[in-house]
Formats: structure tokens, sequence, C-alpha cells
């Protein structure tokens, strides 16, 4: 008969790491440096800190076939209390991050998955050193234990911090393709920084080549904040849980602590909608009602309940876009589009588009296009995403006086407490039909005012002429 | 500071379910039908019963909003021993098909994501019938604790089985929306029919329409058979699993007892290769010999290894095929070709192409491209899978008399032990290079098969006119 087994969540993405971006030599070196730099903007950020990170990529000494790498990347961010180091990096589905807020990190393993490539091509053990500022600077030497899904610990101590530095460096040795994934490294990190401007991007590549990308402002975004769970993302599970921790004592007080943006007047509205008493206890619901209750918490049950704040996203704002397409292409035109916050599942996201016409805009067949996603640089993938698709068949761009030869690049990104990835490696977002319409209305809008000016330069042209 | 967690891999696919491909009502009602349907495929082929699935979707009758459905699934396959089923469909990362094999399961969370997806939208708990064929048939109702990622058994017993039936029933209420689900579930159906003629699957919707798709043989492939890992897809972790099972006292045994198709002679010139004695006790191996054999053991290092034996592969057969397409498009023309094995990182693969003109075949814009992996129809994603990225970018098909207007259908079905998922949800296939020159080939040469057919036709036409 057929042999059952469990196996942990380790094993099964090492088995299908190809899922979560480690699928060849050059895809997994991109991978690795992006899954850290990442943690190490968002360890910042959320401390209001201006990041300063540092990539160092060499060749690994001891082998004569250059395709083995020592990566090491370091930022001045929060740090990891040490209690926390060797979970944070041995052992997958572990993390900070498994709140409603807009962060880079979601997952819970983007890091893990980084040493754990390492390990599985090089044999080798991670370093990890961490201050959260104290007086102590942690020095970990970890392994993945794949099959049981925990660090080992092969070394720990500590040194004295007498300079208070804060922050986290993780080191390790991998096999990559560094003249392959050259290309994607640079712009990963060239992309980043622009829409980062307040962060500091260093990054020695193997031949001891500098890059550095400097930050032009030190002023930091307010950090996103966490907000509670919306109505319209409800369902029987994070119904349960909620009553689990809760202590209202009365549903009525249930709905207004719990959920986001429900207040006194629409949870007494909603409650005599379902036919259910706000007084009751909510420990002591039938599993009748609280299917009815959840049920009916749809926008096409009950529309009352206000669209999610986004006052908890952290946008890249108009200028800031307009000035990452000056710097990057040297335009003749540029217009960009923050839209109006929308939500779909009851999450508060905001799309904001920027297009460039001229200058060194790219001039390939097609409109040049440049995604982002919580701040983060979408490099793979493109043809897979609903940018791309809205872009190809849904604006009529020869309306707008843009036709094949057209050098017009179009940057959009979209910020959410829970961006609709299609993958665990982030590299392309699904075509939510809320977030489809917010895109295709703002490229529209965009496209417009490059048409006004597109024909006023027209028209300059043949008058010119005449 | 911040606060850090571990989730459980339930609580991961929960959040994350739309990885899995249940992201709304309409899709999570198609992947619910597609995970039971391909788990009792699986369960009849691996031990040749040609398959009898009974497949009925109702109308809840507690809810008069009529979304909430019934769903059940019957099958006369394998059975599941009783000690195994309350894991087998509640515990996430469990399964029988975590072994180097052709079968549709793979990820070993298919079936749970169903039965997740039922629990979350309608507060209500799975039942399974289930016999090995012995003297008892078990009942169990279980729900998925997701927060500890295991079963919650409800109810247990059994009854007598004196007619010795063996298979599963699985049956469990979801919220869905079966008007915007049938054409995908229907076609699915009809799509699964098609490639596995030995199936008779019955299917009753919602509104008491009955449709059955009947076998059209009753002979069956033999089973796909399990390998051993090939040299090329190894890594430090599989090698050294290896080591920690084998009771090889040589490395030279060890190289012919663990990988697959490596006999005495290959054995001793890649050790010769690497320098390494073939005497030496692989429990004795360096932590850097293990680096030496693991990164020798690649075709650019080492190429005497031989390819992957196929035999464990279980192809559709270019007459099924043809079949296929002649049953479902009535074609003026068809063509097929089962292309050669082919290997990619060590993984066999056997790609099968078809092409159809005329008949009935769909005169949409562009060609129609039917896509299948291990006998499973592929219905969403298309844009992103290989085969359309090989259609629309790689075949030149002016060439082959093919323009904009011509009713042309492709037909690509992979079968391997490791197909290149993108996603969780099995709807879309990597572009690995391998796979992607053999379904370049493929339709090239059907292509041109297909041209000549055109050009007679096109003479023949032009001699008429004369
Ligand atoms: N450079 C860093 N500074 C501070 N904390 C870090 C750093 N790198 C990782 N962490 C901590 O380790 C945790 C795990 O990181 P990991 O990348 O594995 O997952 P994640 O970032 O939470 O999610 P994702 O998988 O989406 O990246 C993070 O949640 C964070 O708390
Ligand atoms: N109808 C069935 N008959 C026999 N065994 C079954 C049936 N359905 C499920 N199983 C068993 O339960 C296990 C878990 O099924 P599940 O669908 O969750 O994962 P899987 O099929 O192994 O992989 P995947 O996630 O790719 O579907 C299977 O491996 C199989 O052993
Ligand atoms: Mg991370
Ligand atoms: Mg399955």
């Amino acid at each position: 008969s057929e042999s059952f087994r469990e196996i942990s969540p380790a094993d099964f993405f090492y088995r299908n790491r190809d899922l979560a971006g480690f699928n060849n030599p050059t895809r997994s070196m991109y991978s690795a440096i992006r899954e850290l730099v990442e943690n190490s903007l968002d360890a910042c950020e959320l401390y209001r800190i201006p990041p300063k990170i540092y990539v160092r990529l060499s060749y690994e000494e001891n082998y004569e076939k250059r395709n083995v790498y020592r990566l090491k990347v370091a930022d001045n961010g929060s740090g990891i209390p040490p209690e926390y180091i060797p979970s944070a990096f041995g052992q997958i589905l572990y993390g900070s991050k498994y709140k409603l807020r807009q962060v880079r990190g979601t997952f819970g393993l983007g890091g893990k998955m980084a040493i754990l490539y390492g390990q599985i091509t090089t044999h080798s053990s991670a370093y990890i050193i961490s201050s959260v500022g104290n007086n102590k600077i942690y020095e970990f030497e970890i392994r993945i234990d794949i099959q049981k899904n925990r660090p080992e610990i092969l070394k720990k101590k500590f040194r004295s911090n007498r300079r208070k530095w804060h922050g986290t460096v993780v080191e390790f040795s991998l096999e990559g393709d560094y003249p392959k994934a050259m290309p994607k490294v640079l712009e990963y990190l060239r992309q980043t920084a622009m829409v980062n401007p307040y962060a500091d991007i260093t990054f020695v590549d193997p031949r001891g080549r500098l890059y550095m990308f400097e930050g032009v402002t030190k002023k930091m975004p307010k950090p996103p904040s966490e907000i509670e769970p919306h109505p319209y993302g409800c369902d029987v599970e994070i119904f349960m849980r909620m009553i689990d921790d809760s202590r209202s004592k009365s549903l009525q007080d249930f709905m207004t602590t719990h959920f986001h943006r429900v207040g006194k007047k629409t949870a007494k509205r909603f409650l005599k909608h379902v036919g259910i008493s706000g007084r009751k206890n909510p420990k002591k619901l039938t599993p009748n009602e609280i299917v009815q209750l959840v049920q009916s918490m749809k926008p096409e049950s009950f529309k009352y309940f206000l669209p999610p704040d986004a006052n908890c996203l952290s946008p890249l704002s108009n200028e800031l876009l307009e000035m990452g397409l000056q710097k990057d292409l040297n335009p003749e035109f540029v217009a960009t589009e923050q839209r109006n916050p929308s939500a779909y599942s009851g999450y508060p996201f905001i799309v904001e588009i920027g297009i460039a016409y001229g200058g060194n805009t790219p001039n390939s067949p097609g409109i040049t296009l440049y995604r982002f996603a919580n701040k983060i640089p979408l490099l793979y993938d493109e043809a897979s995403d609903v940018s791309r698709k809205v872009i190809n068949n849904e604006i009529n761009w020869n309306y707008y006086k843009v036709t094949q030869g057209t050098p017009v690049a179009v940057v959009v990104h979209i910020c959410s407490t829970k961006v609709p990835y299609k993958t665990v490696g982030k590299e392309f977002i699904a075509d939510r039909p809320e977030i489809e319409r917010e895109i295709k209305n703002g490229i529209n809008n965009v496209a417009r005012r490059l048409s006004r000016y597109l024909s006023k330069k027209i028209s300059i042209a043949y008058q010119k002429q005449r």
C-alpha cells in the first residue's frame, strides 16, 4: 500500500524552491540579494531609521571554479533580539511581519530561503551578527535542519557594543552566476534606490567594483501602521479567532473593537440587518449565527461599512515618482497620478502611476513598464503581471497618439496591507478586478495628459514647417 | 519591539490561499472540484483500477441565498487505511506522493485546501468514507485545526463491507458561484475524460443535470514507477540524506545504489574524475569531499551520466492524442508527435504535441491552445505558460501558411516525475529551457506537416479554379 508521510515547511520549500524564485544559479543569486535587502529596508523603515545598506558579493576563496560566491548584507536597522535570531534565520514560516500592515516581507521565509539555498549548494553555514543598540552585539553561526524546520546553532557569542551600534549583518556562501545575474542585480538595486530616496545603498561586486546609490533626502515617510481586519475580508476562521481572543461581553462591542472602521452606529445598523441582538455574548453565538454574521459581511449583503482607511499606507507620492522618472530617463514629458485609496476584499491599497516620454526613454517596441509593489521593484515575469495585461489589452494607445515607435515608459506602484502576489517569489501581481480598474483608470489619465503634450508638439512642428 | 511568531503550514496556506487557487468563490469552486478529481484519478491509476468517479454539486439546503453548495466526490480507487485518513484530509503537507514518480498530486495539500476553503466559508465539517476493500468501511467527520495544522476528529465509525467495496467518498459544503464556474468546471471534466479515456466520470450539477463522460476503453496504461534521484539533480541536502539512509560501505556501491542509472563503470569513471577513492566509506566523507562530489554532479562537470530513463513515465500516446482531437474538434487535419524523452535538472520528461485544423476547430484570433501536465488539464493563466510563450514568440506561423484567420488548435502535454509548476495552484508551467526546446521542436514538426496539407489543399483549390 502507499506510504504516508508528512514533510516540514522547510522540506516543502526546499523541494519546491523554484516557487520561491530559487530555480537556477542566476535567478537564485538575484533572489538571495533581494530577500536580504528587503529585510534590511523593512528593519530600517519600521523604526524610521534612514537606511544604510551595504551589499558585498565576492568570489569564495576555496573554489577554483568561479561559481561559488560569498554574500554579505549589512544594515543599520532595528537589529534582532538574540532570543529570536536563530528562528528568524533558521525556521521557515517564522517572522515579525504576520500583521495587517504595509511592509515588504509577508510570508516569513524569504531570508531563510536564501540561507537554505546557500547551504544546499555549498554545504556551509550562515553567520548572523546583530544588535538592537543596547550594550551587546550577538554573533551566531547557524544551519537549517531542513527536515525538522529548525535552526542548528553551531556557534553563539557576544561582545560589548561600546558605540551602541544597531543593525544586522547576514553572511553566507552560495552557488551563483554573477555574469548572468549582474544586469538584474544592478537594475534591482538601482530601482530600489529610486523609490527609496532616503536610503544609501552600497554594492561591491565580485570584481571589486563599487556601486553607490546615495540617498537624496534624509526625510523618512511616517512608518506604515497596522490596522484591524475589515468586515469585507472576514471569513469564519478569522471570526472564530477574534472570538477566542476577545474580551468583549457584547456583540455590539465586539464589532466595534475588532473590526477596522466599524463605529457604534455602523455596528448597530449591521446587527439589525443580520437580526442578532447587539447584547449577545460573542462567545455564546451558535454556529448558525456565526455563519449568518460572516455571510453578511460582504459588500453585496451590507454596503454600509466604511471603506478601509488608507492612512495606514505609505505610498511613494507624485513628487517622488516624478523625481525618479526624471533622474532615470531624463524625459521630455512626465505625468504622474496617485489614485484615491481603494480596497479589494477589505484590504486597502493605493495605485500610483507615472508616464514618461522621450529623452532617454527606451524605444523598445511596445511600452516599457516598471513595476513596484510596497516599494519593491518587480523585475521578473512581467508578461503575467496585471499591469502588463492592462497596458497590452485595455488601453487604446493610438487614441493617445502613442504608436509602435513612440518612446514611452509607464511606472506602476501598488502599496497595500496585502499585495496579491501570485507566487511565493513575489514577482507578479494577480489581476484583482479592483486593482486592475485603478491601474487602467490611472494609466488612461496620465496617457491623456501625454497626448495633450504630443498634440501640442505635433502642431508646433507643423507650424514650424509652414 | 517587533513581535515574532511562527505560523503553521495550514495557517500559511489559509492566509495565502490565493497562491493555491482559492481566491474567489468561482475559482475556489473549480479548484475544489479539480483537486478532489485528481486525487481520485491518482488513487485509481496507481492500482490500475479503471476509474469510476462521481461528482455531485448541489445547493446546500439551509441557505436561501444560493451561494452555498454541497460537493461530493466518490471513486472506486485504492481507498485509504483508517489510520491515515484524518491526516490525509486534515494536515497540510501530508500525503503519499512525496516520491519521484509521475502522478498528479505533488504538494500534499490539494484536498486539504478544498476542505479548508469549505470550512472557512460555511463553518461546517468534512465527511470522508473510505475502504481499502477489506471487511470494514470507515466514516470520519473531520475539521482542520488551522493554527495547529492537524485534524480534529468529530466522529469516527465503521461498518462491515460485505461487498468488499474499495474507494473513497469526500463530501463537504462550500461557498461558490456555479453559474460563473460552470463553463470551466465542465471544460475541466470534459478535457479530463479526453486524456483519461479509460475513466468514467459522472457529474450532477446543482440544477440536477447529469453529464456522463464515459470511458471508451478498459485498457489501463501501466502505472508510472518510482525512480531514484539522478546525479544531475543532486544537491548537498539530498546527498546528506542518502548518506544517512545508506547501508553502503563504499562510495562505489553508494553511487550505484542510490542514483538513477549509475552503473559500476559510470560510478568508477565519475569517482576517478572527482579524485576520491571508490572504497571510501560514504559516512566518513569530509564536508569538502561532499561539496566536491555534489559540484561535479553537473552536466558541465561530468557529461557521462546516462540520461534519466523515461520508462518510469506514462505518456498519453499519439493514438490517444489524435483520438481526443478527432472526438473534440472533428478536424480536417490532425498531426501528433511524441518527442523523445528528455530531462531537466535530472528529472525525466516527455512532451507530446498535437495540432488540428478546420472542422470545429475554434476560429479565434491566434492559435487555440490546450495544455495538459501529467494528464491534468490546465485551464487558467495561459498567458504565463511556457507553451503560450513558445506559440506566440518562437514559431514562425506564416511560414507554415497559418495566418490570423486559420482555425488551428495546438495541444501540449508534458509528463514528468516533477512538473515545474510556477504556482501551488498548478495552473501554468515554468519555461525551463529543456522543456521550452522540446515544445518548440515538437510544434515546428507538426506545423510542418500541417503546412504540407495546407499547400496541397491550396493547390487543389487552385487546380479546380482553372
Ligand atoms: N536585516 C534584518 N533586520 C531586522 N530583522 C530582520 C532582518 N532580516 C530578517 N529579520 C527578521 O527575520 C524575520 C524573517 O525574515 P524572512 O525574510 O525570512 O521573512 P519575512 O521578511 O517576515 O517575510 P518574507 O518571506 O515575505 O520575506 C523578519 O520578519 C524579521 O523580523
Ligand atoms: N480519493 C482518494 N483516494 C485515495 N487516497 C486519497 C484520495 N484523496 C486523497 N488521498 C490521499 O491523501 C493524500 C493527500 O491528498 P492531497 O490532495 O492533500 O495531497 P496530494 O494529492 O498528495 O498532493 P497535491 O497537493 O499536489 O494534490 C494523498 O497523497 C493520498 O494519499
Ligand atoms: Mg523577508
Ligand atoms: Mg491531491
